[in-house]
């Protein structure tokens, strides 16, 4: 199901994304 | 950029998510800076302490200038924060136009300073909790923050 498909593209991007956030060292945002 | 009426829905949104009093959660009290204030607290209670907290006038009411002043207050010590705490100071371009919030309740005014609230949720000491938090809310609100936070991590365009 290409919905199905996109759907998890989309989590995997934020879930990629909030993950290195949790990674970076406290007090780098940038 | 993004969106900012639309950053402000989505914001709002997350910041639901933290424990604001009942008496700070009306448009006129994000207007007048309480609810902020209060969700400052909440991310780095040593820096935003009661003392800080108590400074914010409570109820301005109708009274705009005391809301503008409030607002100064709390962006003032927001700049101060992500400079002095996070060390990454803020770029003009994200900087909100308070009168505009203090007086007419600017949506756009009021994304841009809750996109200054997120990046100090998303960079401080507890920041684990703030994103894990995050990554709880629906996936539209999510994906708006997402783009909110790497706006504010690209650094100033001409």
């Amino acid at each position: 199901d290409p919905n199905m498909k996109a759907g998890a593209t989309s989590e995997g991007v934020l879930a990629n994304f909030f993950n290195s956030l949790l990674s970076k060292k406290t007090g780098s945002p940038g | 950029s993004v969106d900012k009426a639309k950053l402000c829905g989505s914001l709002l949104t997350w910041l639901q998510t933290f424990q604001v009093p009942p008496c700070c959660i009306s448009p006129q009290d994000l207007s007048s800076g309480l609810a902020i204030a209060h969700v400052l607290n909440q991310i780095d209670p040593t820096w935003f302490n009661e003392a800080w907290l108590q400074s914010i006038s409570e109820d301005p009411g109708p009274n705009w200038k005391l809301k503008v002043s409030n607002l100064e207050k709390i962006l003032r010590s927001l700049l101060e924060y992500s400079q002095d705490v996070l060390g990454h100071p803020v770029s003009e371009q994200h900087l909100p136009d308070v009168s505009l919030l203090g007086q007419f309740s600017d949506p756009s005014e009021l994304g841009k300073l809750l996109q200054l609230v997120l990046g100090c949720a998303i960079s401080c000491e507890k920041k684990q909790e703030h994103i894990q938090r995050i990554m709880t809310l629906e996936e539209s609100v999510q994906h708006v923050v997402m783009e909110a936070i790497q706006e504010l991590m690209t650094k100033d365009t001409p």
